[in-house]
């Protein structure tokens, strides 16, 4: 959807968020 | 027919329960399997956290919209927990399929980010129903009360440990329309721009962590 910006690098996700890697 | 405001925001409660009719309020199979693959099955505090924001969900609704509405704020809350496993079993296949992992007994031991997960997919029912109220009552209708960020406070959660879970939530759930995605779009501008900024923020916290390991990025120069 092109109005959202989506930030995340492709080698991030929720687990290397929430310190879960 | 033509298409009304009233019509549309009608429409758009009626395409998330059509979403969400063909999902359990517990968790799916597949979710048991992720679970038993963790080091520390997490089944049992996932359940009782629900079955416990529950009760702190119905009664924050009822006092924010009205002692009657406490049954809305129910069903309210069944929704956003059908739409929470949804997007968690969701979440989980694409982290699977990125890092090659089945054990996320870390991630799926994590309150916060349970909780976070929790109040963005009851963020997404609030601003479905509360879009409807606004077109049909005007800002006079009690709904209104129930804006973004009234889930933070209900659950006495971080702004920016939602905010980590938006973009994660928008890519995990493709049916998610267009306006819903704005929206989670202008609240994390909100939660960016001024909450995540209060005092009592995560955010300071993180920012002290991070410079004092100096993994934090070196600040830009001022421009000239």
């Amino acid at each position: 959807t092109q109005d959202y910006h989506f930030g995340l690098e492709d080698h991030e996700g929720i687990s290397e968020l929430f310190d879960c890697d | 027919p033509q298409q009304t405001p009233i019509r549309a925001a009608m429409y758009s409660i009626q395409q998330l329960r059509g979403e969400l009719t063909s999902i359990s309020d517990q968790p799916s199979g597949i979710l048991m399997v992720y679970f038993k693959n963790c080091t520390v099955d997490p089944s049992e505090d996932i359940t009782k956290r629900v079955d416990q924001f529950g009760q702190i969900f119905s009664q924050k609704f009822a006092q924010a919209v009205g002692q009657r509405c406490e049954g809305l704020g129910k069903k309210r809350f069944t929704l956003g927990v059908q739409l929470y496993y949804k997007v968690m079993e969701s979440m989980l296949k694409s982290e699977e399929k990125r890092l090659s992992v089945q054990n996320f007994s870390k991630l799926l031991n994590n309150a916060t980010f349970h909780t976070s997960l929790l109040a963005c997919a009851l963020e997404v029912v609030l601003a479905t129903y509360v879009g409807y109220s606004l077109k049909n009552g005007g800002s006079e209708s009690p709904e209104t009360n129930l804006c973004f960020p009234w889930i933070l406070d209900v659950f006495q959660l971080h702004a920016f440990d939602v905010y980590k879970v938006i973009e994660s939530f928008i890519k995990a759930e493709p049916t998610l329309k267009h306006d819903m995605i704005e929206h989670l779009g202008r609240c994390e501008q909100q939660i960016m721009e001024s909450i995540a900024w209060k005092s009592d923020s995560l955010l300071f916290e993180l920012l002290r962590q991070s410079r004092e390991d100096g993994t934090g990025e070196q600040a830009e120069p001022p421009a000239t």
